[in-house]
């Protein structure tokens, strides 16, 4: 082979023209056929029709039982661990994936009963120091992507090159929805002079909503709409219904708090500017910025070895939650890389209301590791649960408009615990 | 797990962090 490469005398001489016209069509083809394959399909309505899209490796971990399997490993992880055994595996887990155990509350590695109950693990008091940036980080992790989202095409970058539509991450906004009709309802509710306030012909006083020497609104009023009934449940569909199309909302309740104060409501009402959900002039929603502003967005990865928790990321007030049952790819830089349309593909939770600049949202995003996603707020909350998932893009939703009359939602406050992520 | 956040805010707001930071619950992600 040696001689023949080296001795063999090299013959140069043209091509004949047919075949460099050939090359060149080729080429145009395959490139034609490339550009054809990152052609958004749509279904009839015109939204994304979401699917597996990737290399052959992720057709392949797709082939997978990943909702099963994630359900095998919670289970096998909430095994209780002899209390000898403890110290030894949790220290072992630790140095392997990096936690830092000298931050974790109780310290006494034995009263974790299971490698479950070790990795929903809580911090002490004061581990985690609150920055008094109007934003701050949800979750120990790490930062994936982050930057702004084009209004005109809504589409959020995943990885450079590769995007998603915001409605099929979020949901698409429906008339009659909580956000509407807090909005529809807007003329009702009026403000003096930020005295005093009425709500749907409640009158508080600022000493109310701020918790001062006036007694609460919870013992001086009812609100006008009673618990566990939907405000408005015109545009709720049967919510025994299959889904039918893509972004169909399939259910709808209203979730009753566990507790609510009037100091804490206030807390997150100053902080907002006294007045949100009392005197708004625009709706808020990804699709109702104000003039001026720009949506953002940020990802937040963390890794197996993580506190699993996640907190408030500013003072707002959670309007409802989207359950989307989905699969559950692992979300590792990897495979972030590699699927499209991972985070709207993965089983997720879409928190959606509004800040003191407007719309804001946090969504969780399970994956095969930690399918289960708890919300401190909402008990009725079940995810990766047996059973095929729903078309992707369909979800359940939960409105929180009682959790707090004053604020129509949930208040939470700068990291304030609002739940986390379990194995399985 | 992966947490994304959507946020509509001012002209003027400005993320501190870098893509491949790591970072810790109650640390700025960006300010005004």
């Amino acid at each position: 082979v040696i001689t023949a490469w080296t001795s063999t005398p090299t013959k140069w001489y043209p091509l004949p023209l047919a075949v460099g016209a050939l090359l060149l069509v080729a080429i145009q083809y395959r490139r034609k056929v490339r550009n054809s394959a990152k052609e958004v399909e749509v279904d009839e309505e015109g939204r994304e029709v979401i699917k597996l899209k990737g290399p052959w490796h992720v057709h392949v971990i797709g082939a997978l039982p990943l909702r099963n399997m994630s359900r095998l490993w919670g289970y096998v992880n909430s095994l209780e661990l002899p209390v000898w055994f403890r110290p030894y595996g949790y220290r072992l887990y630790a140095y392997a994936f990096g936690c830092n155990l000298d931050e974790i509350e109780p310290s006494d590695l034995r009263s974790y009963p299971s490698l479950g109950a070790f990795f929903y693990r809580k911090l002490k008091d004061g581990a985690r120091p609150v920055d008094p940036a109007v934003l701050v980080s949800p979750a120990d992790g790490t930062i994936l992507h982050f930057g702004t989202i084009d209004q005109d095409y809504m589409r959020v970058e995943q990885v450079k090159g590769i995007t998603y539509h915001l409605d099929a991450l979020l949901g698409v906004e429906r008339p009659g929805s909580p956000v509407a009709m807090v909005e529809h309802n807007r003329d009702a509710s009026t403000v003096d002079d930020q005295e005093f306030a009425i709500v749907n012909g409640i009158e508080y006083t600022l000493e109310q909503l701020i918790g001062g020497s006036g007694t609460s609104s919870e013992e001086s009023s009812t609100p006008s709409t009673p618990p566990n009934e939907v405000a408005d449940d015109s545009d709720h569909p049967d919510p025994h219904a299959p889904p039918k199309k893509f972004g169909q909302r399939i259910d709808a309740s209203v979730v009753e708090p566990e507790r609510n104060t009037t100091a804490h409501d206030a807390s997150v009402a100053l902080e907002m500017g006294v007045k949100p959900a009392l005197e708004r002039k625009y709706s808020t929603g990804a699709r109702n910025v104000r003039p001026g502003n720009t949506l953002h967005f940020a990802v937040i990865y963390l890794a197996p070895g993580d506190y699993h928790r996640f907190h408030s990321p500013t003072a707002w007030v959670v309007e409802k939650r989207r359950h989307f049952v989905g699969e559950l790819f692992s979300v590792s830089p990897w495979m972030a890389k590699r699927l499209e349309n991972l985070f709207v593909l993965n089983e997720r939770v879409a928190l959606l209301g509004r800040w003191k600049y407007g719309f804001f949202g946090m969504v969780p995003v399970g994956a095969t590791n930690v399918g289960s996603i708890k919300v401190n707020f909402d008990q009725t909350l079940r995810t990766n649960v047996r059973g095929r998932p729903p078309p992707p893009g369909t979800y359940t939703e939960a409105v929180y408009s009682n959790a707090s009359p004053i604020l129509r939602g949930q208040p939470l406050t700068p990291a304030e615990e609002m739940g986390g992520f379990c194995l399985g | 797990s992966t947490i994304v956040l959507v946020f509509e805010a001012p002209a003027d707001f400005e993320f501190t962090i870098h893509a491949g930071d790591k970072v810790k619950v109650g640390q700025c992600l960006g300010d005004i």
